[in-house]
C-alpha cells in the first residue's frame, strides 16, 4: 500500500525536453506506481517540502523550471483527486497525505 | 485551518478508497 521512505530527488530537474502535454486518465504507462514522470516529480517534492503550510504554486514552478504552468496544474489536479496531495491555506498551497 | 482538516481528511478518504 504504502510506497514506503522518503523518497527525495535531490535537486530540480535536469532533463529537458519531453514536451508532452500528460493527458489525464487512460491507460497510465507511467514510470512509478501508476503516476506520470511530471506527476511523480511535483508529488515528491511537496512531500519533500517541511513547511506546515505546504508547498506554493511558485514553489513547485521554481523547482521545475523545465514544466510549464499548465503541466504542474494537472500533475497537481490529478494528485489531489487522488488523494496523494491536498490544499492547506488555499488553493495554491499543498501537502502530501503520505508526508508527516 | 478547520478547512485544511476537512481537505486533509478528504483526500485521505479518496486515497483510502482508491486503495480498497
Amino acid at each position: 500500500n504504502k510506497s514506503s521512505g522518503p523518497l527525495i530527488t535531490g535537486n530540480s530537474v535536469g532533463a529537458s525536453g519531453m514536451g508532452d502535454v500528460g493527458s489525464l486518465g487512460g491507460s497510465a504507462s507511467g514510470p512509478t506506481n501508476g503516476l506520470t514522470l511530471h506527476q511523480s516529480q511535483v508529488l515528491n517534492l511537496i512531500k519533500a517540502y517541511p513547511k506546515p503550510e505546504g508547498l506554493s504554486f511558485q514553489e513547485l514552478r521554481s523547482q521545475l523550471p523545465s514544466l510549464n504552468a499548465s503541466v504542474i496544474k494537472q500533475a497537481v489536479d490529478f494528485l489531489s483527486n487522488e488523494g496523494h496531495i491536498y490544499s492547506t491555506v488555499d488553493d495554491e498551497h499543498f501537502k502530501s497525505t503520505d508526508a508527516e | 485551518l478547520e478547512r485544511i482538516e476537512r481537505n486533509k481528511a478528504a483526500a485521505l478518504l479518496r486515497l483510502a478508497n482508491r486503495h480498497a
